[in-house]
Formats: structure tokens, C-alpha cells, sequence
């Protein structure tokens, strides 16, 4: 669990996947998981399209800054949440 | 807004605190607590309820780090609280590591995040508005609170509109929501009998509600206004002059969260502000709605999400005008991704009781936005629009159904659906 300032890819790929973005495997950067570019720049674009940042898939400084923000625990409703949709 | 997809069955909910905050008087945060919960129950006949003791549905805790649950708090900062939807028990949680205060600028407002987290008990999921209370990010204390319409109309998706609820409240721009006037329009046999054109041809052009919680229907040159189980007294009318400077034969309409209402035809839309047209117009569709087609056969906004749908044959669009671009490079998708929906349909209706309509020819569709698929009911759907939308006498309701059954069947399925939840 992660608290503090989202300042790193490593802290914003474990924000992407606490809060569903990136698949739980991606959550402990410890276990040698890689994930491939176009993934990570699908997750980072989700979070921004989520929270009306520009959507540039770019681990910019708006995007660390909004990671960084105080926020509820549950996990938006996207991509890999326990509750996303399987079929729209 | 996003719907986590469980309700609570009952509206009178109950809560307790079952453990306090370290650093606030337990009677500040009762006050708290209770205010947070009359932000849902103020638009919806929801009522919370505290209890010192014994099963409720909401407990609340103030809990740090790991707490049991196995979504252990971080710290100051961070996540500064999670609940559980409906179908998950409803508790929320606080993470007593945070400064909590009332009324204050300083450490972070308990009842903004609460009323949140109570969002999230209730079957709200964050919702990706950011002026939306259910947006996952704390602003910061704002003195004055205002739900913001996102809000009520999600909560209004799942508990309804609340019954005591006068006009004021029906204002899009100010926090409202539109009105249910669309509940499911014939349980009841048609009492009017009609001879009409539209009785005798029930396809329709367009179908909308209108920012003031009426239903119209769009044919040719003249518009219906629709009560709960049949068509208004001295309709049809003349769309010149219901809406001035607004042609006949409609492709497709809505009212957007704006209160405004958009119509199309061909290449162009036109939009109203209630009876008014908003400026200049007609524009092109392919300058006000980059990505979506010309001569559209439907379009609605969707209650699952509120954004906006449009169709054309095979094919739909999402639209988002709050996105760059407002519709993902994904789209359009096939039709048939709407289980139980044809192609090439003639109209759309917002949803406003659970259910999503569409009509083709002299038929209609209901569309479960919990199943995503067209309901399976008796008698089956579609059904003949004349009978059930229109009034109409001397035509069929179903095809080989008894009626009598067949409108006591239909009720019981409805209220079912409705109640199948948590």
C-alpha cells in the first residue's frame, strides 16, 4: 500500500494497479513482472481519460501531481477492477 | 456516472458507528455522519436510520493500517478511506491515521468524505465527472456543498427520484436530475382510445424526454407528447410550432445533462433550450459532433453512464463531449453488442427507470442496462408500440397472449427486476 507523493514510474505503476488500471501482478514491482509499453501507456492514458487530464499516455507531472492527491481506496471502474465490465 | 451493478433492496437503511475517530467528540461525528447521509436521502425517499447496536446495514468504522479487511490503510495521506457496495456488506471505513475536522479548512472534512464513501455503500462507483461528488479525488474543503447533478442522477438511477421532490430540483444546471416521467408507460390497459395516424403506422422518427420531464415522440411533421400510458390530450401538434425553426421528419433526439435538447437531421443538429433554439442553427453534425455519422437512425444519452449513443444501421458511436476525441478510435462497434437489439433502429429513449427503450418499426425494445440484454419477459419483447406507448385501441399487445395475463405478468416481471438486486 502506498502512500505519499506518486514522484516515480515504479509509485505510479503501483497507483495504476491499486486503483485497477494495471492487472494486480503489476502492483509488486518486486516480482520481476515486465509490462509491456503498450500496456503501460494504455493505463497511464486510462487514468488520465478518468480524471480529465490531457490524455497523452505520458507520465507527465499533472498526471504524477493528480496521483498524488489525497483519494477513496476503491478502485475506479476500469480495465482491471474486480468489478469492470466484461462486455459493453 | 458508473453504477457498480448492486442496490439495496429495502429504502430504509440502517447505520452504526461501531468505532470512533481518536481526535473528534463522538457527537460531532454523529452530526457528520448523519449529514452525509441526507446529501443521498435528500434527492431519493432513502432513510438512514442510527442504531447503537445489533446488525445494521452500514457500519462505520475509524480504523488504521491493516483492519481485517485486507485493503490496509496507508498513513496520513494517500487513501483516506473505502467502503463496500451493496453486494459487499456497505461498510465503509476510515483510515483514523488522517486529521479528520468539521467545518475547517485544516486535515480533511469528514463529511465530504463520507458522504463519498456512502456513495459507494449505496452501489456508486467513482465517477470520471470531476465535479462529481463521486469523483475519487478529495478537493479540499469546500464550505458550501452542492451535490453536484452527476450525483443525483446516479443515485436517482438506483433509488429513484424522491417522491416529495418539487421542481426545483429537476434543474440539470443546478443540481438536479430529470424527472422519472418515462416509468414504464403501460401496466395499465390503455384507457384513451385513439384514431390516429400514429395508431394506424406506429413508427416513430425520434423519442426524447425534455429537460421539464416530458416525453415526446417525434413523427413526420408533428409531435406527441406521452402520459404515463398513452398520448396527451390534443396531440398531435406541429413541430414548426412546438419547436420553431425546427424542420419535420427527425432522424433522432435527446436532452443532454445541460438541460438542453439536440435534434438531427441529415447532416445538421439543432439545439434547444427548452422551446427555443440556442443560438444559431442548424450546424453541421460533423462540426458539433466530430466522429459521429451523418443521418443517424437514434441517439439517447445512456442511464448506465450518461454518455451519449448514437446509431446508424449495424453500428453505434459513444460520444463524450467532456473527451479529446469524444469518441475513442474504437468505434463505431456493431449494434449487436446490445444483446437482443436489431440494426438500423428508428428511436432511442433515455433511461429513467432502470430500463433503456428502443423502438423500430411498430415495436420496442427493453433493455436492461443491469443484464445488458433485452429483457426476456411475458409477453416476450419487442412489443407492439401502439398498445403499450400509444393507447391505442384495437391493437394487439402481444401476439397470442391473453391481455388481462399478460399485463399482470408484465407488472410482476417489472417489479422483480427492479428488486433484484444486493
Amino acid at each position: 500500500v502506498q502512500s505519499g507523493p506518486v514522484s516515480t514510474t515504479t509509485q505510479a505503476e503501483i497507483y495504476l494497479s491499486q486503483f485497477g488500471y494495471l492487472p494486480a501482478s503489476a502492483r509488486n514491482p518486486a516480482n520481476g513482472g515486465l509490462l509491456d509499453a503498450n500496456t503501460w501507456t494504455k493505463a497511464v492514458q486510462d487514468f488520465q481519460s478518468f480524471a480529465g487530464l490531457n490524455v497523452t499516455g505520458e507520465l507527465d507531472d499533472e498526471t504524477m501531481r493528480l496521483m498524488s492527491m489525497p483519494r477513496c481506496g476503491v478502485r475506479d471502474k476500469v480495465g482491471f477492477g474486480t468489478d469492470s465490465r466484461s462486455k459493453r | 456516472y458508473a453504477l457498480q451493478g448492486s442496490r439495496w433492496r429495502v429504502k430504509a437503511l440502517t447505520y452504526k458507528i461501531s468505532k470512533y475517530p481518536k481526535r473528534l467528540k463522538r457527537s460531532d461525528v454523529d452530526t457528520e455522519v448523519a449529514k452525509a447521509f441526507s446529501v443521498w436521502s435528500e434527492y431519493t425517499d432513502l432513510t438512514f436510520t442510527p442504531k447503537a447496536s445489533g446488525p445494521v446495514h452500514i457500519e462505520i468504522k475509524f480504523v488504521e493500517s491493516e483492519h481485517g479487511d485486507g485493503d490496509a490503510f496507508d498513513g496520513v495521506g494517500g487513501t483516506l478511506a473505502h467502503a463496500f457496495f451493496p453486494v459487499f456488506g456497505g461498510d465503509a471505513h476510515f483510515d483514523d491515521a488522517e486529521q479528520w475536522t468539521v467545518n475547517s479548512p485544516r486535515g480533511t472534512n469528514l463529511f465530504q468524505v463520507a458522504a463519498h464513501e456512502f456513495g459507494h455503500s449505496l452501489g456508486l462507483s467513482h465517477s470520471d465527472v470531476r465535479s462529481a461528488l463521486m469523483a475519487p479525488f478529495y478537493r479540499g474543503y469546500e464550505p458550501v456543498f452542492k451535490l453536484d447533478t452527476d450525483d443525483v442522477l446516479a443515485i436517482q438511477a438506483l433509488y429513484g427520484k424522491k417522491s416529495t421532490q418539487n421542481g426545483n430540483g429537476l434543474n440539470p444546471t443546478s443540481g438536479g436530475a430529470f424527472p422519472r416521467t418515462t416509468q414504464r408507460p403501460a401496466f395499465t390497459p390503455p384507457r384513451a382510445p385513439r384514431d390516429d395516424v400514429i395508431c394506424k403506422d406506429p413508427k416513430i422518427d425520434a423519442l426524447f424526454n425534455s429537460a421539464e420531464g416530458q416525453t415526446y415522440a417525434f413523427k413526420g411533421n408533428k409531435y406527441y407528447k406521452l402520459t404515463e400510458n398513452s398520448i396527451a390530450e390534443g396531440y398531435p401538434k406541429l413541430i414548426a410550432e412546438g419547436w420553431p425553426g425546427l424542420p419535420g421528419d427527425i432522424d433522432a433526439a435527446f436532452t443532454y445533462k445541460n438541460g438542453k435538447t439536440y435534434f438531427f437531421k441529415g447532416t445538421k443538429y439543432w439545439r434547444y433550450n427548452g422551446r427555443q433554439m440556442d443560438g444559431d442553427y442548424p450546424k453541421e453534425i460533423s462540426e458539433g459532433f466530430t466522429g459521429i455519422p451523418d443521418h443517424l437512425d437514434a441517439a439517447m444519452v445512456w442511464g448506465g453512464n450518461g454518455k451519449i449513443y448514437f446509431y446508424k444501421g449495424s453500428k453505434f458511436w459513444r460520444f463524450d463531449p467532456l473527451k479529446r476525441p469524444p469518441v475513442k478510435s474504437s468505434y463505431p462497434k456493431p449494434i449487436s453488442n446490445w444483446e437482443g437489439l436489431p440494426n438500423s433502429l428508428d428511436a432511442a429513449l433515455q433511461y429513467t427507470n432502470g430500463y433503456t427503450y428502443f423502438f423500430k418499426g411498430d415495436k420496442y425494445y427493453r433493455f436492461n442496462d443491469r443484464t445488458f440484454a433485452v429483457d426476456s419477459a411475458d409477453p416476450p419483447f419487442p412489443r407492439p408500440s401502439a398498445h403499450w406507448w400509444f393507447g391505442c385501441k384495437n391493437t394487439p399487445s402481444s401476439t397470442g397472449v391473453d391481455d388481462h395475463q399478460a399485463h399482470d405478468e408484465a407488472s410482476e416481471a417489472d417489479r422483480s427486476v427492479m428488486s433484484n438486486s444486493a
